[in-house]
Formats: C-alpha cells, structure tokens, sequence
C-alpha cells in the first residue's frame, strides 16, 4: 500500500459526504446504496464515521461528470479513466468525481459502481495506489465479489487512523501470491499455446518465453465469468483447447476466448457423481490421453473417443512411485511429468516410470 | 512480423499521454536524448509498479497494463 506525500488524512473521524448529482444508468436508490456500502467498507476497518448531507458543503463531495467537469482533471469518454478522487484536505480535498461516460451498473457487467466507488474513496481518506494486485487499491479496475478490502489495503487505512474499535468482524481478501515465496503451492498449471499459465488463488501468472518476468493477473480480469479458484486446468492442443475445471464444473477456452456451451459438468467426462473436484489434469500428446486426478488415485480419458479408459481409477501411489499420494497440479513437457504437491515439484520420467528430481514448486519461476 | 509496439507512432502517443498523466512525464520541448531518456525512466518506474520486466522498452505488456480501465488518480503521489 501507498499513502500520499506527507500522509495526507483527515483529521477528525466524521466525516460528512454528498452525493451532488446522480448517473441516469442506475436508480438514485441503487447510487445511494452503492456509495453507503462503498464508505462502510471503510468504516468497517477504522474508526471513521460517515454522516450523509444533502445541501452544503461535505468534506467529501460526490459527483457524475464528462469529460471537463470543472476541475481541469479531464475524463476521457467511455472506457480508460474511470473515476478520480482527491486526498483529504479543504475544498477540492475527497472530492470524488466518477466519468459518466462510463455505463455504471449494480453487477459485473459493465462497471460496477460500488467496486469503483470503493477504490474512490480510499483515495478521499488518504490511501494511494497500491502494486498488490490482489488490493482494491491496485490502480487497474477489476470486478470481485464479498468483501473488497485486501490485507494490503487494511494495514495501508489503519495505518492512518488506527482500527475499528467495536473490531468489526470482516473477511479480507488475501494478498497477492508472492512468486518466489518459498512455501507456494499451486492451483492448477497448463499450456496455452506456447504460454504457461499457473494458477494460485484468486491469480493466474502467464510465463511467455519471450518474457523473462511472469506476469500475474487476477482471474476474474482476464475471464470474469470463471470462478476465483481453479482446481485443475489442461491444454489438448489438437482440438486447441484448454480446460479448466473448478468443482464439479468445467470450462474451455480456445486461446483466451471461453468457448460456448460452457460450463459443463465434470461428469459428462464419465467421471462417477461421487468425484467432486478435480486435483490436477494433464493431457499426454503421444498416448491423446489425459489423466485426471482425484485425491490418491487417477483416471485416464481417451480424447480420441471422448471417453474413460476402463481399469480407472488407479492408486497414484502405486503407478507413479516415488512423488506421494496426491496432487496439485501436473504439466507434461518432452516426456517428462512435471507433478506439483504444497511446495514441491516432482520431474517424472514418464518412460522410465521414476522421479527424477525434486525441485521447489516455484523454481518454474527461475526463483 | 509486424513492427514492435514502440515503433508504432499510435503506441507512442498512448505511452505519452499514459505517462504524461499517471507517471509526471515532463511536457515541452527538449533535446532528442533528454526526452528519451526521460522516457524511458518512466516506463521503468511504471514497469517497476506492476510488476512488468523492467526494460524501459513500450513492450506488448507494457502496452497491455496502458490500455486497461482505471482509476485516474497517478500512480505516484509527487
């Protein structure tokens, strides 16, 4: 998290806001609801009160506007700038100004007002941009459900005005997978064309070999229709598809582009009602089989005939001896299976059938 | 292979306005190498941010992060 030069707050805890105008896009009960719960999303982590004016000046005054709108801090029609708000302090000081060029919306379509309001009026208290980007104050617009706050952004307020004292019951959101943290387990792993992609959390990180640094992304900014957490996720690269499995529902994407007719459920692979997750897959281009793994055991699905090999489920254990009984994730690179457990990753010699090394999970990431 | 990013005068124009507004660019006329240079330090100081590979160079990622919705307030408080 960041503040503002000289840590720009407000220096007593009530605080007054007024809502100046109201966008036509949504109804003047559902603004007053969205900027209500953006504030308590505040006031739930500090001390700070909000009490709403409707005539006069407020510390925090809020309004619609386009492009000009009176401050010489232009907006630029639809899309790009979203909204911008200014640091505590007199007149013009947590003013928060939203672009009414933009479509607001009460959901994900769109921009979702509360979501933006919320990062606004950080900025009114006194919160900068933050490089998390897992914190509600990363400067990139992105839609999430519950509660928006991050770690990151609650350490950041309370660092200005201290904690709530009635100790507020809320659920942050965590930060943001750290790379080269020695303890990272994964999600999920594929190819994507050439790309890997890891899934961790709320995150996904894109390896290009063309790109020496990773680059990590929240999930729901790439795909916002996927869920927050991936289980398991596989290339089969001659249909040039990827799969991507959260429960008992699967996904499929051509490039970056969901493909229609999704999601589905698991068990149209002919996987039992009883399996409910899926822990990690992994498509073998040499046999156009792809394993799936459950918990301690493993099933193998013929591409080809889109259907389960018979004599599955086997003991993981047993058919791949030396790497535990259970799995993250696994990828499959030049007759190597690379398997990923909590911290560790296990290089597998598929033809030779034994491990060949061990190595830290993140070591993908030349940590 | 088409041109790279940054020889496209339309990217150079977005880095600018990016860089002008969220990252305290200087605006006017200087020297050829004053400007670059000026340029370039502030890709890096954005790169560094989000977290990008710092080079300085308007890559495709670089460009990507430029072109996504976001809040109007810089990036950096001075």
């Amino acid at each position: 998290y960041n503040h503002f030069p000289r840590k720009l707050k407000w220096q007593n805890t009530n605080i007054t806001f007024r809502i100046v105008n109201y966008t036509p896009d949504l109804k003047k009960s559902d603004v007053d609801r969205a900027i209500r719960n953006a504030l308590n999303v505040w006031a739930d982590v500090t001390p700070l009160t909000f009490k709403k004016l409707n005539e006069g000046i407020a510390d925090i005054m809020i309004s619609f506007g386009s492009k000009e709108h009176g401050d010489y801090n232009p907006f630029d029609g639809p899309n790009g700038l979203l909204a911008h708000a200014y640091p505590p302090g007199p007149g013009i000081g947590g003013d928060t100004h939203f672009d009414e060029d933009e479509h607001w919306t009460k959901d994900s379509s769109t921009y979702n007002l509360f979501i933006v309001a919320a990062h606004e009026l950080g900025h009114a208290l006194g919160m900068s941009h933050s490089s998390d980007p897992g914190a509600l104050m990363y400067p990139v617009y992105s839609y999430g459900e519950g509660f928006p706050l991050a770690e990151d952004d609650i350490e950041g307020i309370q660092e200005l005005y201290g904690p709530n004292p009635n100790h507020r019951k809320v659920k942050p959101k965590p930060d943001a997978p750290q790379k080269c943290d020695p303890m990272l387990s994964f999600d999920a792993v594929t190819e994507l064309r050439g790309e890997t992609i890891i899934f961790k959390d709320r995150f996904y990180w894109r390896i290009h070999p063309q790109f020496v640094e990773p680059e990590q992304t929240l999930i729901k900014n790439t795909w916002p229709s996927l869920p927050n957490k991936v289980d398991a996720a596989y290339e089969n690269p001659e249909k040039d598809q990827v799969f991507i499995f959260s429960g008992i529902r699967m996904w499929a994407l051509n490039g970056y582009t969901l493909v229609d007719g999704y999601p589905k459920y698991i068990h149209k692979l002919g996987l039992p009602k009883s399996v409910r997750k899926i822990d990690a897959a992994v498509h073998i281009r040499e046999t156009g089989k792809t394993l799936l793994f459950t918990d301690e055991e493993y099933w193998s699905y013929d591409e080809a005939s889109g259907s389960m090999d018979t004599g599955y489920p086997r003991s993981i254990e047993t058919d791949f001896p030396g790497m535990g009984d259970e799995v993250d994730a696994a990828a499959f690179h030049y007759g190597y299976l690379y398997f990923f457990h909590e911290h560790v990753q296990y290089e597998y010699s598929y033809n030779s059938r034994k491990v060949i090394r061990v190595l830290r999970a993140n070591s993908i990431f030349n940590c | 292979a088409g041109p790279l990013p940054h020889d496209n005068p339309d990217n150079v124009r977005l880095a600018e306005r990016y860089l002008h507004r969220f990252y305290g660019l200087p605006a006017g006329l200087r020297g050829r190498k004053a400007s670059l240079d000026a340029f370039q330090d502030k890709i890096k100081e954005m790169q560094e941010f989000f977290k990008l590979e710092v080079t300085g160079n308007l890559d495709e990622n670089t460009l990507d992060v430029m072109q996504q919705p976001r809040c109007g307030v810089p990036d950096v408080g001075e």
